[in-house]
């Protein structure tokens, strides 16, 4: 069961102007990230209820936290993923989504099963290619795009052995 | 060298073949141009002088003098480009970098900026601002908004409420940036939307400034009883900085749909995909 009374618990603390305003010791700040983040983990389990309720399918959600520095393990290191884009304005958004990868190809199709343009982009100030894909999420609602590796073929020594043809 | 820049259906950034810093921003479809030169620099913050024992700290920004250095006087460039974005990675100096990005179909720059550990081994506190320098004629006048709702003309060393006596020529005219903060000469607005909110002002006509990040050495006095410091080498920031050029006149419908997009930005979740139905059967 998830709830989010942790989390209102400490954003309720954190109206403290010390807390909003950054005018409090190092240890205090601390304190306050740390209640935050103890609130987020009930969060999840909601969100991830929510989700898999209205997506109609269990799924151990993985919520990236990191994204804004590149660093997504389920993104760096799965062939096949999906990704849930939720949109909490009252108004459909086009949005480029950007998600550490490894290395290589992938194809992304979008809600209705249409592979959408993606590109993975070797960026100089990280160690972790981004793939990028455009997304369209819907009014107060949610997209489901799912990413698949593509193997890539590397050329060999020795061009492989054709496969043996089967005459019909 | 052919002039770095990046583009899309409506808007060109070039950036100077020399610095390497942002030069021009051209709105393509309007056929609206405006230099604009944008760099890090760094004010020093006073632990106290012969006018006041007032030290810079958690609750009083006070640099110890109006000009503010430069973080550099150039920066490394390297461009990156794709069909699905076009981006100038920017580093200024080991703990000051940017992304100038520009994606297919908007209407904004964006500035990815990355800010720290800020040094302070020469044992001078440091508070590091973005600066957005233009030719724009802004008679003194800048406009900043209170909690993302309403916008507030700011007019320099001048208060409507009462007859003030500007002792503090740069945190006097520094206002509190909750989502944006924009500069206009009546035809051509330049606006700088914040994913957080920040110190901003514009010190001179056609500039305009936000303060990103600052690490101080020296307690103000007022009540933490400690320098706003962090602890160990100091943290690193990461943020965002959202620009949009426009006429006066069509600026506000562009900045307000921007800034709700991006205070309410879609959110990302992850799975691995094909798990079992939810619903029962």
């Amino acid at each position: 069961y998830g709830d989010s009374a942790h989390l209102n618990e400490a954003m309720a603390v954190l109206q403290h102007h010390d807390a909003v305003s950054g005018t409090s010791k190092q240890h205090v700040a601390d304190d306050y990230a740390r209640q935050l983040a103890a609130g987020w983990g009930p969060c999840e389990v909601l969100l991830s209820n929510a989700l898999a309720k209205l997506s109609g399918s269990k799924e151990s959600f993985s919520f990236c936290h990191f994204l804004n520095i590149s660093v997504c393990p389920l993104s760096q290191t799965s062939a096949h993923f999906q990704v849930t884009i939720y949109n909490p304005l009252g108004r459909k958004v086009d949005w480029m989504v950007r998600l550490p990868v490894s290395e290589g190809l992938f194809l992304v199709k979008d809600p209705s099963n249409k592979t959408v343009l993606s590109k993975v982009v070797e960026l100089p100030s990280s160690d972790n290619p981004e793939l990028l894909f455009p997304a369209s999420v819907p009014a107060l609602g949610f997209s489901i795009y799912s990413v698949t590796q593509v193997p890539v073929w590397r050329p060999q020594a020795r061009p492989p052995k054709p496969w043996p043809q089967k005459f019909g | 060298p052919s002039v770095l820049s990046i583009k899309n259906e409506y808007l060109q950034a070039t950036f100077h073949p020399d610095t390497g810093f942002l030069r021009t921003i051209e709105v393509l479809d309007r056929k609206l141009v405006l230099p604009v030169s944008q760099a890090f620099f760094w004010y020093n913050a006073s632990t106290g002088d012969k006018q006041s024992d007032q030290a810079s700290g958690a609750y009083i920004f006070r640099p110890s003098r109006e000009k503010p250095f430069p973080v550099s006087h150039w920066a490394q460039t390297h461009l990156v480009k794709t069909a699905l974005v076009q981006e100038v990675h920017q580093k200024f100096s080991a703990w000051c970098s940017q992304v100038v990005r520009l994606y297919p179909g908007q209407r904004h720059l964006e500035l990815e900026w990355t800010v720290g550990p800020i040094p302070v081994g020469d044992k001078w506190g440091k508070e590091i601002i973005s600066r957005f320098d233009t030719p724009l004629k802004t008679l003194g006048s800048f406009y900043t908004d209170s909690n993302g709702r309403e916008v507030l003309k700011r007019r320099r060393d001048y208060r409507p409420s009462w007859e003030l006596n500007q002792t503090e020529p740069v945190a006097g005219n520094y206002y509190p940036v909750n989502s944006r903060i924009y500069i206009t000469d009546g035809k051509t607005q330049l606006t700088v939307l914040t994913d957080r909110s920040q110190g901003g002002s514009s010190l001179r006509d056609g500039s305009l400034e936000l303060m990103v990040h600052r690490r101080l050495l020296k307690d103000d006095a007022r009540g933490v009883g400690e320098p706003l410091l962090e602890s160990k080498s100091g943290v690193w920031v990461r943020g965002r900085h959202l620009v949009l050029l426009d006429t006066a006149c069509d600026a506000a419908a562009g900045h307000r749909l921007l800034a709700e997009k991006e205070l309410l930005a879609p959110q990302v979740v992850l799975a691995p995909g094909g798990g079992p139905s939810y619903h029962f059967g």
